[in-house]
């Protein structure tokens, strides 16, 4: 079944190489960001992994909610992959304020597995539609969770942050998620 | 079934994305390589996609075969995916030598979800092993063929490349296949 695969192909072609490598990319980053008052101390060190159970993703967090505005990329790490020479993986860090008024440094994304399962949801040609989307998110999910918690390279590094669509009427609906986690 | 996201997973997160931008990608790459006598008039100026039935992939092609050396990489195509800004997306240039003598430029890469196939088959909690791997490999294949034949932007720049695994006692199996389609 799709989620279970895009779950296994998320840790093994993504996360198992880029979540090791996270500790040393946030250290650079941060020795070449002292200037802009960094407030890291308070957001998290692990990379935050956004699941919306819709599916629906954007590709801008700011665009989500006026409380999250885009810093930074981390700097890039180069990999040679599949006869692609040096790919490089990178990931964005936001800053995003509380209900408390501070600001704090986040390396927060979407799961991009969600964008295709999305996509195969609304092309006919694909096998299934938009009942199942949920399930298969649900599938993915935890299929991810198990994953990683078997995974020693990968503990303490991130945090999955399953999203409801339910409350989505609020306008600080992300950031509250993000803070919380 | 694996296979079947995998090859969805595959059009819909990356060709669907960088096969239209892929001509305009090696006419700059052209400009900035007048130097090297450049022999791309006898190469292929399509995205060339080696799926093995084995999914054993390498990391750097001329590791297969001593006839293709890396050449260079094309320009980056930066893209907003998912909250990473700017994620990148480029192909690798190899020249492959043929049994003339003659060196052609050519855009090729392995078809990475494969990478996926092959590692889940070894992963007991994956779920499927290697007798069911050559099987995946297939569906991906046919399941990426049909749907790359229905994309209209997509069409007439790629050529999916099947190798058959039992000819790789031939030291230059794989720049004849490349060569030959
Ligand atoms: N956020 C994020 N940043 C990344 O750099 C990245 N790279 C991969 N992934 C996700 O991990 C999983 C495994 O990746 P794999 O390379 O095996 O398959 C990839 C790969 O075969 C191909 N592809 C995507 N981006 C590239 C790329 N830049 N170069 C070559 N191939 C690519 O298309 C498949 C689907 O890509 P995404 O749908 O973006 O999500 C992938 C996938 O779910 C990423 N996710």
């Amino acid at each position: 079944n799709v989620a279970h695969g895009l779950a296994w192909s998320f840790y093994l072609g993504y996360l198992h190489l880029v979540l090791p490598r996270l500790e040393n990319s946030i250290a650079s980053f941060h020795s070449s960001h002292q200037w802009s008052g960094s407030s890291w101390g308070r957001g998290s060190k692990k990379l935050l992994i956004l699941i919306p159970l819709n599916a629906n993703i954007s590709h801008k967090l700011e665009d989500e909610d006026d409380n999250i505005s885009f810093y930074d990329n981390l700097p890039n790490s180069e990999i040679d992959r599949a006869g692609v020479r040096g790919r490089v993986y990178k990931h964005s860090v936001y800053r995003v304020v509380g209900e408390d008024g501070k600001a704090r440094e986040c390396v927060v994304e979407y799961a991009t597995p969600l964008l295709t399962l999305y996509k195969m949801s609304q092309e006919s040609s694909a096998g299934f539609g938009e009942s199942e989307r949920k399930q298969q998110v649900l599938i993915f999910f935890r299929t991810l969770q198990n994953i990683l918690e078997q995974s020693l390279e990968c503990r303490n590094r991130y945090t999955l942050i399953l999203l409801n669509d339910e409350r989505q009427d609020d306008p600080h609906f992300l950031s509250k998620a993000i803070l919380t986690h």
